[in-house]
């Protein structure tokens, strides 16, 4: 994918 | 965004306002870890970098700016305002103890070697440990006020609340970010002894005691 899913998380 | 994440993100707020309103209302900050608070204050600074660099959505700088602001607040209020009511001496965990291994973690666990990365990694590690210093206090003194507790009931639910988030999030967008889940899991069953005591005790109308 074109990163980590978390990073938008707090 | 799932209900899980925003419930875990309004459980976060909570517990900040809870902590602001303990430490105001008593006007002291008694029983409350300076070492865990100072050491959330380097948790969002060190990750919240970017937001000068990438924007993700309103709701997501707000509450960034917002836990930035509110963790300095806190320090102002323990080491200024009601600087007299804390007590350093029973503040005594050993700060090199997570820091040094969280460096040593993130520079062998992260997505890339630029100080953006390497930062965001080690502020996901120390989060995870950060309230080690608290709950290393609470078991010192053997007991805390129910305020207090509710403090840390709402700080451990925030984290009980991501992971069925990225469980959601597995299903529905086919990715884990493997940092995050593991360092999530350690840092919530670092709560599982004291939610054994909040859920058996302090709901239950008692004081918040530990065994002898």
């Amino acid at each position: 994918g074109s990163g980590h899913s978390s990073k938008d998380e707090l | 965004m799932n209900i899980f994440r925003f419930f875990g993100d309004l459980s976060h707020l909570a517990s900040i306002f809870i902590l602001i309103h303990k430490i105001t209302t008593t006007r002291s900050c008694r029983g409350i870890s300076f070492k865990t608070q100072a050491l959330y204050v380097t948790v969002f600074v060190t990750r919240y970098l970017d937001l000068f660099t990438s924007y993700v959505s309103l709701y997501n700088t707000v509450m960034k700016i917002f836990f930035i602001a509110s963790s300095c607040y806190i320090l102002y209020l323990m080491r200024v305002r009601y600087r007299p009511t804390n007590d350093p001496s029973i503040d005594t965990f050993r700060l090199e103890y997570l820091v040094g291994p969280c460096v040593v973690l993130a520079l062998i666990f992260n997505y890339g070697y630029n100080p953006t990365e390497l930062l965001w990694s080690f502020s996901i590690f120390l989060e995870s440990v950060a309230i080690l210093p608290q709950l290393f206090m609470l078991q010192r003194t053997g007991e805390a006020e129910t305020i207090t507790t509710h403090y840390l009931a709402a700080l451990g639910a925030y984290r009980a609340l991501y992971i069925p988030n990225w469980i959601y999030r597995y299903f529905s967008e086919g990715y884990v970010d493997p940092i995050s889940v593991t360092a999530g899991l350690v840092q919530t069953g670092l709560y599982l002894d004291f939610f054994y005591v909040y859920f058996t005790k302090v709901l239950q109308g008692q004081k918040f005691e530990l065994p002898a």
